[in-house]
């Protein structure tokens, strides 16, 4: 399982250390991505959702390696797999 | 809906919740769902007022859907597929295209949409079924619809990502008719996203899920959601067996029965079972054509879809259908609008009904359709489906919190599908029937829209409080609500049914401050990371502990745990006058079984509106010994205004061994 892509929601601290060096929230997550997946990736390609509001973070197309990566990133608060719901 | 609205006593004359909030006018409820059949007569926007200033929302164009599909009724439109989209979904075998924009391929959300805000449509039914004008619970509220679920359903990205938006957008309440199993909070994207979203002043409302009867089956558990069970109307739609023999079985069904002469004809009765191929469930292809041709098909009720059976049973060549509940389903019916002359019969029902084909050597029966009847059954009661408590992860927060109506809802209905959804069903209809917690999340919308519009200062916490506190704890004769053959427990409704007209006008409320949850998370234990994956907040439970000894969350309802031999328990709550001034309360308990519950003071009085008062509760256990089985009791706690005995402020006591 370890390259399969799933997606992830990353969540990340609000006022993180790397925060104020990005101009929006959504380049601030495209330059996680970009120091997870390797370089010739397009980071732009697996960021599915940047939220803002509702939760700091992203959505975004990740493999377990690059998870494990992630997870040891300083504003790095969580990352949860996305989960399918139903209707009821 | 054609009827919830009577039956929740909201009028358009009479002096009540409609009239005290304008119809819900100006307040904004978002929808989580499948998204919207804009062109539905529940959305048509004569006689609405303009679209607020302070929207940001949009109207996103896609598949069969234009910026122009919006109006001032349905005042946004947004689809969330990435997360779908990319989670390697099989090929769909449903036939029915899915429209990749808002509009709604599956009917769920423009149903659930069209409950909490739908205008006025005269002349609605199903078939001519439970016919009456349409109206949601708030109709002169705006509706922003949010899709997130498609045909396999809704992904926690997508779903937080519409949260994200909404809250940018302006709503005022959220609709989330969808859910799963209880997760604890710091896995729970609903509860996660819907804390930012309370803290931004959005009432969040979710259904408490439809794996009921099963205890701690609830779901949407975080205190500052309002999680909904279902509840029954006294609305029936008598379709009854008249077996060979001359005696006569119950049952339920929204087919027009007269409309086919076939439809009351007598039959020979099939039950086909044995083998593995699911026959007594009516699977697809399961029913052996030489069996059932002409005949009347009995199929057990679950696994497959109800009217997805009666398909299969019309498939065989079968011509009419009686589906009898199991035990799990009890007498609870929900009615379809089937392809076929149909019938839903009870449990009881079913086995007298199959005790007579097992006894007879040529069993024959027809069904004689009954139309529409309001008024003579017992309701509400609670649905056999609406998920229960106790809590699976916080046993000081009671859930769910309300019941509302849930079952046989009828509600708009898009123009893709049939009544049943099904793709074989060509009828068209701009009304059909439905049944779930799914229904019953958007009459309480709707309801929270109505007290938003009439009290726009009040925080969520507040609505869901004026909710809660002023629900009704019997049934419409006054007897308590049943659940089954037994009056219902607080884990099965909570605070109680809903009740908008004493909603609106509580007296007294019990507010949260979105601090006070974070608080509360520290005396569940959670760690500080936990806390923060919830809440984004930075805190030392430690610090926040010693400067709040003994916090009790301000929760509307009461619910005690005695742990670990621990017989006693103190918890705080705090009153705030949303009545008249110089009002003066006093209290009347009923405690639970087992245990003494002290209050003190045992008045209240309050001299200005907006004055808070806060009273001590001491739950004490008379229980001697305690066994290793849980065992629960329950009671009330009601302040009761001295001089208006219209406001009346109830609290269930739950308390588990």
């Amino acid at each position: 399982y370890g390259n399969t892509l799933r997606t992830y929601i990353v969540q990340l601290h609000p006022h993180g250390v790397t925060s104020s060096s990005f101009p929006t929230k959504f380049l601030w997550h495209l330059s996680f991505l970009d120091q997870t997946l390797s370089s010739e990736e397009d980071s732009s390609s697996r960021l599915l959702y940047s939220y803002g509001s509702a939760m700091d973070g992203f959505a975004a197309l990740l493999t377990e390696t690059e998870i494990e990566l992630l997870r040891g990133l300083p504003d790095v608060v969580a990352v949860r797999p996305d989960q399918l719901l139903q209707l009821q | 809906t054609t009827y919830s609205y009577k039956f929740l006593g909201l009028s358009s004359t009479t002096d009540g919740a409609w009239i005290k909030s304008g119809f819900g006018r100006g307040t904004i409820i978002g929808v989580l769902d499948t998204g919207v059949w804009p062109e539905s007569p529940s959305f048509a926007d004569q006689g609405m007022p303009p679209v607020p200033k302070r929207w940001r929302g949009m109207c996103q164009e896609g598949q069969n859907f234009k910026a122009t599909s919006c109006n001032r009724k349905l005042i946004g439109a947004r689809f969330f597929i990435k997360g779908h989209h990319v989670s390697s979904v099989p090929p769909s075998e449903n036939m029915v295209d899915e429209y990749i924009s808002p509009r709604d391929s599956s009917g769920h959300g423009t149903h659930t949409s069209s409950t909490a805000g739908g205008v006025s449509v005269p002349m609605a039914s199903v078939l001519g079924n439970g016919a009456g004008v349409a109206r949601g619970m708030a109709p002169g509220a705006h509706i922003a619809v949010y899709k997130v679920c498609w045909f396999n359903g809704c992904y926690s990205s997508d779903i937080l990502a519409a949260i994200d938006v909404a809250i940018v957008d302006g709503v005022d309440v959220l609709s989330l008719s969808l859910g799963g199993f209880p997760l604890p909070l710091y896995d729970d994207s609903i509860a996660i996203g819907s804390f930012r979203a309370v803290e931004h002043g959005i009432s969040v409302i979710c259904a408490a899920g439809n794996n009921g009867p099963i205890q701690s089956s609830v779901a949407n558990i975080a205190p500052w959601i309002a999680t909904i069970g279902a509840s029954t109307l006294d609305r029936k739609f008598p379709a009854i067996v008249r077996m060979g023999n001359g005696e006569y079985v119950y049952g339920e069904s929204l087919f027009p029965g007269k409309s086919l002469p076939i439809a009351e004809k007598e039959l020979e009765l099939v039950y086909v079972t044995g083998g593995n191929s699911g026959s007594e469930f009516c699977f697809r292809g399961s029913l052996p054509k030489e069996k059932v041709k002409g005949k009347m098909v009995v199929c057990d009720r679950g696994v497959n879809g109800r009217a997805e059976k009666g398909v299969a049973v019309k498939e065989a060549g079968g011509a009419a259908m009686i589906l009898a509940n199991t035990e799990i389903n009890l007498e609870e019916d929900s009615v379809d609008a089937h392809v076929l002359p149909a019938t839903e019969i009870g449990y009881a029902e079913a086995v007298r009904l199959k005790t007579y084909m097992d006894t007879t050597s040529h069993p024959r029966a027809r069904i004689v359709f009954g139309g529409t009847v309001i008024g003579t059954s017992r309701a509400p009661e609670v649905a056999q489906f609406s998920a229960r408590g106790p809590n699976l992860y916080d046993s000081t927060i009671l859930k769910p919190d309300v019941l509302a109506p849930g079952v046989n809802i009828i509600a708009a209905w898009p123009q893709n599908l049939g009544p049943t959804s099904l793709p074989e069903d060509t009828r068209r209809v701009n009304f059909t029937v439905m049944s779930g917690t799914s229904m019953a999340c958007p009459h309480v919308s709707g309801i929270a829209a109505l007290i938003h519009s009439a009290h726009p200062g009040w925080t969520p916490a507040a609505i869901k409080s004026a909710i809660m506190t002023s629900a009704d704890a019997s049934d419409h004769r006054g007897k308590p609500i049943m659940d089954g053959s037994k009056p219902a427990a607080v884990f099965a409704i909570g605070a109680g049914h809903v009740n908008p007209n004493r909603a609106i006008d509580p007296g007294l409320i019990y507010d949260i401050k979105p601090d006070e949850y974070v608080i509360h998370l520290c005396t569940l234990g959670y760690t500080r990371s936990e806390i923060f994956t919830i809440t984004h907040r930075n805190v030392s439970c430690s610090e926040k502990l010693k400067m709040n000894r003994g916090f009790s969350l301000n929760y509307p309802s009461i619910s005690v745990a005695f742990k670990h031999g621990v017989k006693s328990k103190m918890i705080t709550r705090r009153l705030t006058n949303v009545g008249n001034p110089n009002s003066v309360y006093s209290v009347q308990v009923k405690p639970p079984e087992g245990v003494k519950v002290r209050v003190k003071p045992r008045r209240l009085i309050f001299k200005h509106i907006n004055q808070s008062l806060s009273y001590r509760i001491w739950v004490i256990s008379r229980k001697k010994t305690q066994t290793k089985k849980i065992s629960y009791a329950e009671g009330q706690l009601t302040w009761t205004n001295a001089h208006n005995s219209f406001h009346r402020v109830r609290s269930p006591i739950s308390v588990t061994w």
